[in-house]
């Protein structure tokens, strides 16, 4: 699970 | 991306495009709830901050990029531009009764404190509730135009859709991000009785009126 930074999802 | 989450944006997007039309064309915003798209337009500015700091794919920034250039549109066509027609009196839904929970909420429970990951777990609260003042409203009447009901069908489908997806990305990714996951139920829940409404009344070439 990226936690910070850029998400995927919208 | 899998074949859930496409749909999932392409009828979140249709749902944006559909408004904006609706009340360009008609050159009108009555039965719309200008505080539920005050709302969206947060929700994207509190979550796309991350546009400044990665990058994802062209996609994703094309869609974040539309998503709130439509937003701050449609805030701008009902306070501005089509003002005369905004239904204020029937909108008055306090929507501080949202933000100040959520925003509590989103310092108390989130993956991260910091500031980016705060606001992405605010947006993410907000919107699972951001479509209560345009309930409201629309309970308030008793009624909604057939087109508005479209534009409500469509962004209730788009979280059901990215429930799917979530679904999907345990299964086959091991990914799973539980704040995401709880506010998307909560927020297509939100929707189910406007759903059976729309299939037992709308599809069926009926108006949507509330019984008195």
């Amino acid at each position: 699970r990226r936690v910070t930074g850029g998400k995927d999802e919208l | 991306m899998n074949i859930f989450r496409l749909t999932g944006d392409l009828s979140h997007l249709a749902a944006i495009i559909i408004l904006l039309l609706k009340i360009w064309k008609s050159r009108s915003c009555a039965g719309i709830s200008g505080k539920s798209q005050i709302l969206f337009a947060l929700v994207f500015t509190t979550r796309y901050l991350d546009l400044f700091t990665s990058f994802i794919s062209l996609y994703n920034t094309c869609m974040k990029l539309i998503y709130i250039g439509c937003a701050y549109a449609t805030v701008y066509l009902i306070y501005a531009k089509f003002r005369a027609t905004y239904d204020g009196n029937h909108d008055s839904f306090r929507v501080e009764f949202l933000v100040v929970p959520v925003g509590g909420l989103s310092v108390l429970i989130n993956h991260d404190f910091s500031p980016l990951e705060i606001l992405w777990t605010f947006s993410i609260y907000l919107e699972s509730v951001a479509i209560l003042p345009q309930l409201f409203m629309i309970s308030k009447t008793g009624e909604a135009e057939t087109i508005t009901t479209h534009y409500l069908f469509c962004l209730g489908l788009y979280r059901a859709l990215y429930l799917f997806n979530w679904i999907w990305r345990f299964y086959f990714e091991g990914f799973f991000d539980m704040i995401a996951i709880v506010a998307g139920v909560v927020q297509t829940v939100l929707y189910c009785d406007f759903f059976y409404l729309y299939v037992t009344k709308v599809l069926k070439g009926k108006k949507l009126s509330l019984p008195a």
